[in-house]
């Protein structure tokens, strides 16, 4: 399973949160205006946070980040 | 399986629940206007509750948080 | 497997059934109007009751608790 | 596999039936008018009966019980 | 997998026959009219019969009992 | 993997045949008219065949047996 | 897996060929006009032929036997 | 997985490809005008060939063999 | 998993290509016009090549090869 | 599990980020324009970034990247 | 899981790109116009890449390579 994020602007970021007990941001992926990022859930990765505007596919369908 | 939740307003607040024999608050995630969080079902977390204006997307639709 | 269940009134309660040879409620979780909270069948949860006015979506559709 | 059931009176049944040689019930739930109880099939419950006025969501589509 | 019977007078019976070397009847279940019974197949039972007048739903769709 | 047989006359027979290296029937189930029978293969059973009038509803679409 | 196969007249044949090395009959299954047999693939039929003017319905599709 | 065969003259021929390092004919089946073929993958079987006018049924469709 | 190949005209040839390490050629196949071959992927083919003209149909379609 | 990348300028970057505790790029694949890389997530990557004009499919649809 | 390319002029290109910690290629298969090569990811092959003028068909739908 992933997801798909697409950066409407700069400095959009992409936090992975830890898997476990602790739930802490163990990466932020920068992306700039235009860049994809396709991430998956992983043995260290169970939930995904993302900031700035951006289009994000998932298996539930499409949103947009940001305001 | 995952569940997206897209914050409407600041403060939208997604309260991970604990597996097991107790249910109680492992970990509360903030989020502000516009932040999207995808966040999974997990060894530690069995149920979520979403507090705040926010849009949520599951396997069975979607669904609005807040009045 | 999960359900979802979007509270329509204060109070709503969302009471976990024990798996297992007895049946009865190991927790009651209480959702303010306009709540949702996401929960999935588990080891210790094999049945769940909801009171009060809520939304209910599962895998065989929506259906509304209250009169 | 769960199937779904919505009280649509006061005193509405579900009634576990036992997995294994033996068919008896192990635990019959009351609901009242409104109430939804959402139930798997576990190690101990291999059919359920139901009784009284109610909406039973499974699988192969929706049946009311009552007359 | 499970079947659905609702059943359309009293005296309905859904009766489970034995699975292995050996096929004969190891539960009768009554229904009165308007109850449901929703039965898996299971370790114990590998063929169901239905007699009397009621409604079966099944993964190849519905079929009444009865005349 | 089940077949659902409805009996359109008295006397229709589900015929169990064995599964291994020799196929004969180990079970012959009588229906009355009106009568259901839901069917698994199984571990002694990996072939069925229907006499008389009936409806049988399989994986594979709807067809009527007898003339 | 299984196939359907209905008799459109007497003395329809089902071969059960043999699965391994060699290919060859290990039973023949001789069917009257309107019989119906659904026969699995198993540990000792990998291939089946059928003979005489009937209906087949399989995952597939549905083709008619005979001229 | 299987495929079917039905011919559509005599002498149609369905050729059993072998597994493994070597791909030679083990078996080749003769089948008569208006015979069907239900032939899965096996073991021993890991392509099939097939020659003379027929009708070929496969999970990607339906194709016509011969001229 | 398996692709489905036609001829259109005599000469045909399906390529077998190693798994593993190297990538060659194990075993060509050689089709008559209007002759069919349906050929898995195995343990020793992990790539087919096809050449003249033919028709090819794959999980993802239908393709024709040739000029 | 895949996603496809075609690329509609020179220079396309395919990045590689490491699974497991950190994420960097252990990979970075330049396309030329019209050329397509079809990439799967694997024990070393389990998220990909795209730089560059391209047009990216996955499971959740079509995105461009750049401007 | 595999794809299709179908080669629409001479000297199509299909790269397989390692699986592991490296990514270099491991084999070049040269194509024809008109040849179709089907080809799948394996325990050598994680990423694939396609040059020259192409058809190529995916999971995720279709796609030509070249301008
Ligand atoms: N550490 C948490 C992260 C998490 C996943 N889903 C969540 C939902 C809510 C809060 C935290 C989480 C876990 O693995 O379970
Ligand atoms: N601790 C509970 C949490 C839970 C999951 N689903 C529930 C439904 C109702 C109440 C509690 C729950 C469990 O793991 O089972
Ligand atoms: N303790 C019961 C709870 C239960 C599940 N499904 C039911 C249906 C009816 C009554 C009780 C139940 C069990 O695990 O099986
Ligand atoms: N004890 C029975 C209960 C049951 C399941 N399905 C049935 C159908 C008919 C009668 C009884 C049953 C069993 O586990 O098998
Ligand atoms: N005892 C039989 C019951 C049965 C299942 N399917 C059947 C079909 C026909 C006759 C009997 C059966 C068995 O387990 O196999
Ligand atoms: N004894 C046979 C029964 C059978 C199943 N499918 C068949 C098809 C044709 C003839 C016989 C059969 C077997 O288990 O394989
Ligand atoms: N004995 C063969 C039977 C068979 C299955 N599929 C076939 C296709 C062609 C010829 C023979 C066969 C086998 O098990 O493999
Ligand atoms: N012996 C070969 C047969 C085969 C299967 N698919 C093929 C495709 C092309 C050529 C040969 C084959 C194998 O098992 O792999
Ligand atoms: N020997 C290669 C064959 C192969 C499969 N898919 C490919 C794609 C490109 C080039 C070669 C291949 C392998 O098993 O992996
Ligand atoms: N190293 C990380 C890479 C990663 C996957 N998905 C992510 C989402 C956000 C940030 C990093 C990641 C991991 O394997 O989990
Ligand atoms: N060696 C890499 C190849 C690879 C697969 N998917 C990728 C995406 C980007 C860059 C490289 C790759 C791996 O097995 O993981």
């Amino acid at each position: 399973d992933y997801i798909v994020v697409k950066a409407l602007e700069n400095g959009v970021t992409i936090i992975g949160l830890t898997r476990g007990r602790d739930t802490k941001s163990h990466h932020s992926e920068k992306l700039d205006r235009g860049e994809v990022m396709v991430a998956q859930f992983t043995e260290f990765t169970s939930a995904i946070k993302i900031r700035g505007r951006a289009q994000v596919y998932t298996r539930h369908g499409y949103v947009e980040t940001g305001d």
